[in-house]
């Protein structure tokens, strides 16, 4: 996947840190010291469906289908998550018991078009 | 609308100040791990549990895991030891520590309470961690009853009785899995035990320790996946 830079408007992941002790959860969330709480955005113009952070094989089928399909009026594809990954706490719950947890599917490591 | 014209390039509107999109993504962020953790707040943290207590206890549950790895028998109470976590399944380790109720010179009661959090899980193991400060020779038997609430909530019902020699300091550990299990289950959250001593030599656990010998009980636990529907 693509990490967004500058000023491109194509389909990229963009990195936001929430640091707990900035937000003042420091005290009841133990372990980490915050959350990647990245998110995909931008533009997923036709030539570009099914790229990147998918097989480029995938690249091919779908831009064949658009094409035996005759989709040139297709409206563009979405800029969604291809890689993601669980965010691990520990943390007190409200009896002031101390959790550990692996909540799936919370960090985003690459975006790519549909 | 930001100083400069600058459009949002995904949906053409006009793009958010970088403050207010920065306030939103922390909201979304606090929002989503809140309802992930199933709390609908944040929790206020009346007492943190010392840094030697949760170390001490992080160092018993590791070794206790070794040992059960190197001969894993089947606890107590029969139930399956939890070996491998279910795939994508949200799993819980929960350390509770106890809090201190009413006591006589033979007797004393802990209270370990379990949080409401844990209604829609599946409780895979629980085992309560006792650190025997023994002082003199022989052996002091000891009787450790777990309570729990009967139906009504009004008496305290025992669930299970276990006697045992206590003949050194140190810790020990009892299978607590199938009591806590029905707790939750229940709907309860307090799960109390009875320590009691032979004659009148004051409870072998209460002597001298503080800190970080303070008693836990480690469970695991997994959320319940909802049942399939069997297509006949």
């Amino acid at each position: 996947g693509i990490d967004c830079s500058g000023d491109s408007h194509m389909c990229c992941r963009k990195e936001f840190f929430v640091d707990f002790k900035e937000i003042g959860w420091e005290d009841w969330i133990i372990q980490p010291e915050g959350y990647h709480m990245n998110y995909c955005a931008g533009l997923c113009p036709l030539h570009m469906a099914g790229i990147p952070g998918l097989a480029a094989s995938f690249h091919t089928a779908v831009l064949n289908l658009i094409k035996a399909n005759n989709a040139d009026a297709a409206v563009d594809s979405c800029c969604v998550p291809t890689q993601r990954r669980p965010l691990s706490l520990l943390y007190y719950d409200r009896d002031s018991n101390i959790v550990k947890t692996d909540i799936p599917d919370m960090i985003v490591d690459a975006c790519g078009c549909t | 609308a930001a100083p400069k014209e600058v459009w949002c390039p995904a949906c053409g509107l006009a793009a958010l100040t970088p403050t207010t999109q920065r306030d939103i993504l922390i909201a979304l962020a606090k929002q989503s791990i809140l309802s992930k953790l199933h709390l609908p707040d944040r929790p206020n943290i009346t007492q943190p549990t010392s840094r030697g207590a949760l170390l001490t206890a992080l160092r018993r549950m590791r070794a206790l895991r070794v040992d059960s790895a190197i001969s894993p028998g089947v606890p107590h109470d029969g139930s399956t030891p939890h070996l491998h976590p279910g795939m994508g399944v949200q799993e819980y380790e929960i350390l509770s520590f106890a809090e201190s109720g009413s006591s006589t010179s033979r007797s004393v009661r802990l209270h370990f309470r379990f949080t409401r959090e844990l209604a829609g899980t599946e409780i895979l193991q629980a085992t309560l961690y006792l650190f025997w400060a023994v002082s003199g020779p022989g052996t002091h038997p000891v009787t450790v009853r777990l309570l729990q609430p009967d139906p009504a909530g009004l008496n305290m019902t025992v669930a299970s009785e276990t006697r045992l020699e206590v003949q050194r300091a140190g810790w020990a550990t009892l299978d607590v899995g199938r009591s806590v299990q029905s707790l939750v289950g229940q709907g309860s959250q307090r799960l109390t035990v009875e320590l009691e001593v032979a004659e009148d030599s004051g409870s072998p656990l209460l002597a001298g320790h503080r800190g970080s010998h303070w008693p836990f009980v480690a469970a695991q636990a997994r959320a319940r996946t909802p049942h399939r529907v069997q297509r006949r």
